[in-house]
């Protein structure tokens, strides 16, 4: 098995940017 | 002591990061009047400057530009800041990374949907509960015989580990989940309550009450 | 010149930083002998020295212990690849907060089901070579007039975004999705061919046809 299935991994970073991204331009307007 | 203008919106733990190394250095660093995110940062003029568009973003008194946090904390910051011999020079750089890698994913996971910003999923933040023990176990063991994380002084990496667990220490961890990590509660309790944090955000108060998804 | 022993596990582009930098530095790193990822750090022995039991890990000859693969590589390196200047070393900060926030992830998510170590999802790879899309175009237009990404030698800031971005060079981006990003492949081509870097990674071979999740 690769050692790369071991390893932790923020697959879902983007979901998360775009999520703050949203919440804090909404807070602007 | 370097000085310029930090294009960002209000409370934002990153900008955070370079504005507490600005107290501690002397600079000056001002923050950009009249930024609307989501708007000031999608014109062509913004673009130019930081091609992707994100914030924090610095622009230096003479015309540099600066992205990511971590740079732009350490550019403000002086030579204690920054660590003195080479060992914790990689020190601090060792923590900053911890931070981003270690903290920021599981604290993400486990508020953002405490605040509304992103939908609830038991499995994540179950996972996410782990993880955050998981980090504050390992700074829990290595603050037990020191002060700060780095050296005998208040460094970037103390700023950046702080900074970042700010959102977990407000909305989350209660009393009785940060009870096994004194060590932890020890250091956070005096880092944010320098008088160079304080300045630049304010009384921190602890969480009272865990914050849980409403739907 | 530093020296001591990295703890990793074969083609692993996060021990590949230290062991660049360390061929510039001349240090002696040196990799630990019969470790086994998924053994040996798990084992008391190796979770004492780094509670987290990630790697690379790196254990300096006078027995400090440094994880981050960021913070290993500045520790190995010398004055020329960490930056000269403030600037220069908060640049390099900068290209290294780059990869890991902006390509890696994106990366991941596009190379990993290819491999078989992650499920397939249409809407993630989509949204992943379009994050690429906007990394490679930010890289782009910096490397128009520059030949390195710091400096005008090469700096840790080379070495950890061509590390970071071994993977997608060698399994997806093929001649024509890499196409308009003619700067970046120049720098990239250069970087990876510097005798520093063949003695780690051995001769790099760009990728011929994009690799794709085969069910």
């Amino acid at each position: 098995t690769s050692p790369l299935v071991h390893e932790k991994i923020w697959f879902e970073k983007g979901k998360y940017d775009e999520a703050e991204r949203q919440y804090y331009q909404n807070l602007a307007k | 002591m370097a000085s310029g203008t930090l294009y960002t919106y209000p409370e934002n733990f990153r900008a955070y990061k370079a504005l507490i190394a600005a107290q501690y250095a002397g600079g000056n660093v001002k923050i950009a009047p009249g930024f609307v995110f989501g708007e000031t940062n999608k014109t062509d003029a913004f673009l130019k400057k930081f091609p992707l568009g994100k914030v924090p973003a610095f622009e230096t008194e003479d015309g540099q530009y600066l992205t990511e946090s971590n740079a732009i904390a350490y550019y403000v910051a002086n030579s204690q800041l920054r660590g003195q011999s080479d060992l914790e020079k990689s020190q601090v750089l060792q923590w900053l990374g911890f931070a981003d890698s270690e903290i920021l994913p599981a604290s993400y996971a486990w508020v953002f949907p405490c605040l509304g910003i992103m939908q609830y999923s038991k499995q994540s933040t179950e996972r996410a509960k782990e993880d955050v023990k998981a980090s504050l176990q390992a700074l829990n063991i290595h603050l037990l015989p020191r002060t700060y994380l780095v050296g005998e002084r208040i460094t970037l990496a103390d700023i950046g580990v702080a900074c970042t667990l700010l959102q977990l220490y407000q909305y989350v961890l209660d009393a009785d989940f940060r009870k096994p990590y004194q060590n932890v509660n020890r250091w956070f309790t005096t880092v944010v309550n320098q008088p160079e944090f304080k300045a630049v955000i304010g009384e921190f108060k602890l969480c009272e009450k865990m914050a849980e998804f409403d739907p």
